[in-house]
């Protein structure tokens, strides 16, 4: 900012990668901001809640982990489309999607949830915590509402929404890690074009930190999914081997 | 490789019609 070396360069390069990650995301988010402004209204009426409610556990599994496998699919495209991800080795693509994709589905999350609400698009309409019961996971589904509900508290643009996506998915602490200095770089990349679109957008002071404190937040409940799919599969297990999708398999271990 | 060979597809397809 003072003019003694190139800050300019800096800020073309930050503003372009900032342009980059924001089209990535707009391309890869499964539903368009204006589509669920669309759909707003459409909540699940009481007798349709009751259907959900009374769903055998094992079928409402294998309802959620569709719904996440397709989810999981644009996130793949998003991280293809990140500036350098495929540069990465093999290895590491794998392990930052297989450690990531979900946690980037609960930021996208935000997106599709009415706080006024509490509901988030899910099958069509949006759906309260009640719609999710025959899961047996009250806890967990409590916890992942909280999460889009402070989340959606932040107010993220799509631009703010997109750095942050790629800087949870770029993370070099990830066990497995075969390069780990290249992932360093790129999430230290995204930090920077984040900070710079929250100073351009001109947020408040502390919500880069209000949204590192997000991080651990999201690998809480990751790990909660993989205790909670640890303990379905230990009672049902095979309806996971024979009915869950093979990439939601591949990504949690089931 | 086998272990996550969806997720090579996925990665490897420059768009991703694979069948899950």
């Amino acid at each position: 900012s003072n003019g003694d070396t190139s800050p300019t360069v800096s800020m073309a390069e930050l503003d372009h990668q900032v342009q980059l990650i924001s089209k990535s995301h707009l391309e890869t988010c499964q539903y368009l901001r204006e589509e669920l402004q669309q759909m707003s209204w459409q909540n699940f009426l009481q007798d349709e809640v009751e259907s959900y409610q009374s769903k055998p556990r094992e079928v409402m599994w294998q309802l959620c982990a569709v719904k996440i496998t397709e989810a999981i699919q644009y996130v793949v495209e998003f991280a293809k489309r990140i500036d350098g991800f495929m540069d990465l080795c093999q290895n590491d693509q794998i392990v930052l999607l297989k450690a990531g994709s979900l946690e980037v589905i609960f930021v996208r999350m935000c997106r599709m949830f009415d706080s006024q609400n509490n509901t988030v698009f899910f099958d069509g309409k949006f759906a309260g915590p009640d719609v999710f019961r025959a899961l047996g996971c009250d806890d967990l589904i409590s916890s992942v509402f909280d999460f889009a509900k402070s989340m959606c508290s932040l107010h993220l643009s799509e631009d703010e929404l997109a750095l942050f996506s790629a800087f949870v998915l770029l993370s070099a602490d990830r066990s497995w890690l075969q390069e780990k200095l290249q992932v360093e770089k790129l999430q230290q990349k995204t930090q920077l074009a984040l900070q710079h679109v929250l100073q351009k957008n001109q947020r408040e002071d502390g919500l880069l930190h209000k949204l590192r404190c997000k991080v651990s937040a999201l690998r809480s409940l990751c790990s909660r999914h993989t205790e909670k799919l640890s303990a379905f599969r230990a009672v049902y297990p095979d309806i996971v081997g024979t009915h869950f999708p093979p990439l939601y398999k591949e990504l949690f271990g089931a | 490789k086998e272990k996550h060979k969806i997720l090579h597809q996925l990665l490897q397809n420059s768009t991703s019609p694979v069948d899950l």
